[in-house]
């Protein structure tokens, strides 16, 4: 093997500064890589403030961004998701890429005035997106 | 949600200033009736908008009848109680509700509420409708909550022994006995600082709303002493004391699939990957001495 490696030392040209940082760039994760993203917004801009008493902003949050191609361990992604990668790149472009989507919810408690004019506090289940995975 | 609750009605109904104690004691759980399920077709408004083409639908059906202000500064500060500002519902023990509802004597069925006061005990007819509660909803407990009104600034702290009693109306049939139920309890409390009085009732609407009944139409008679009840006490109308006439509150379980369950909540962190080490382990130390067990620990 020490001889082998001599011979790819000799094989391989000195690489110059340039064709070092591109040589690198492919195992750069993506720069807008898959993440959760602020978003708050408040009942009024809905015009919901009529029956929605409280809470009067709520931050249901997103996901957004590309999923590297190695989503293993980072996004706790099953192997399915780097089979289907594997499918657009070699295979089949027509199958999409991998999603950033939402992966846990925390609950949201509402208070609400119903039609009849009863009053009911309420809390739902998955209302605000709190981590992302790639699917 | 069919299991009866720790508490059960060993707990005799007591009465619970409101709303700075929280709702403790916990009540049998009921299975809503069957014919529940035509309340299971109103989804919860918030759940409608959302599956429906946005708030236009909505807005065409703004709530029909405004709420009564005391109710909803009441459940204000319920939610105060219960979410934090973003809306995030605290856990605090006991508080196994996920729905709370309020509901004012119904005025439009023509019944609205008779309300006179002879010999200091306060009568008043009311008739609660409950089409909004769903069948997954189950009823933790109810009670009525007083407001009181007083119009006399009255001495800072008093003691009010009370008998409330409480008579359903049956329209359907005039033969089967109307159901009563009384209750007496004794209520000490600064009247200038609380407002409110919850009464719990669980007992005596249990089997009404066992029964599927949709509408409750209750007469209840509320008497009041004053006075020290060791010292004789005389029967005598607290001065001025004018009772609003009280809403229905219902703490429900709503096991619908959107509503948050707190259980669910626990259950998803015994997922995370803590392991049980089982109480033989060489690691768990029989005598609690937690160092001990760890250099066995380190030794195993």
């Amino acid at each position: 093997s020490r001889q082998r490696r001599n011979e790819n030392v000799k094989a391989a040209p000195p690489t110059s500064p340039y064709n070092l940082s591109e040589y690198f760039k492919q195992f750069v994760f993506p720069q807008n890589e898959c993440e959760l993203h602020n978003f708050r917004l408040s009942f009024s801009q809905l015009k919901w403030d009529k029956w929605i008493i409280a809470p009067h902003r709520y931050s249901p949050q997103y996901c957004q961004g590309d999923c590297p191609r190695a989503v293993g361990h980072r996004y706790g992604s099953p192997v399915h998701t780097m089979v289907q990668n594997l499918i657009y790149e070699k295979l089949d472009p027509s199958v999409p890429k991998p999603s950033c989507v939402p992966a846990e919810y925390s609950p949201l408690s509402v208070l609400t005035i119903e039609p009849d004019g009863s009053i009911v506090y309420k809390e739902y289940e998955d209302m605000i997106a709190t981590k992302c995975t790639c699917r | 949600p069919h299991s009866r609750g720790r508490g059960g009605s060993d707990k005799a109904p007591g009465v619970f200033a409101a709303p700075e104690d929280a709702p403790s004691e916990l009540n049998p759980v009921l299975q809503l009736p069957k014919g529940g399920r035509r309340g299971y077709a109103l989804l919860p408004p918030l759940l409608k908008v959302l599956s429906d083409q946005g708030p236009r639908s909505w807005d065409s059906k703004a709530p029909r009848l405004q709420p009564d202000s005391r109710a909803l500064r009441y459940m204000k500060r319920l939610y105060k109680m219960s979410a934090t500002k973003e809306g995030i519902p605290k856990t605090h023990k006991g508080h196994l509700y996920n729905t709370v509802r309020l509901f004012t004597p119904c005025l439009e069925c023509g019944h609205g509420h008779r309300d006179l006061v002879k010999g200091g005990v306060h009568s008043v007819d009311l008739l609660f409708n409950l089409d909004r509660v769903t069948a997954l909803e189950h009823l933790l407990k109810s009670v009525l909550l007083y407001s009181f009104d007083t119009s006399v600034p009255i001495s800072s702290s008093m003691t009010f022994i009370c008998h409330l009693s409480i008579k359903e109306h049956d329209f359907a049939s005039q033969v089967c006995p109307s159901i009563s139920h009384s209750l007496a309890f004794s209520l000490h409390f600064e009247v200038s600082k609380r407002k409110w009085v919850e009464i719990d009732v669980t007992s005596f609407l249990q089997p009404l709303i066992a029964t599927n009944r949709r509408n409750i139409h209750m007469a209840v008679n509320f008497t009041c002493l004053m006075g020290d009840p060791q010292q004789s006490t005389k029967l005598e109308n607290p001065v001025n004391v004018t009772l609003v006439p009280p809403s229905l509150l219902l703490y429900l379980n709503d096991t619908s699939e959107q509503a948050h369950h707190r259980w669910n909540s626990l259950g998803h962190r015994s997922k995370s990957p803590v392991r049980v080490r089982p109480m033989n382990s060489p690691l768990v130390d029989h005598t609690g001495d937690k160092r001990k067990g760890n250099s066995q620990g380190k030794r195993a």
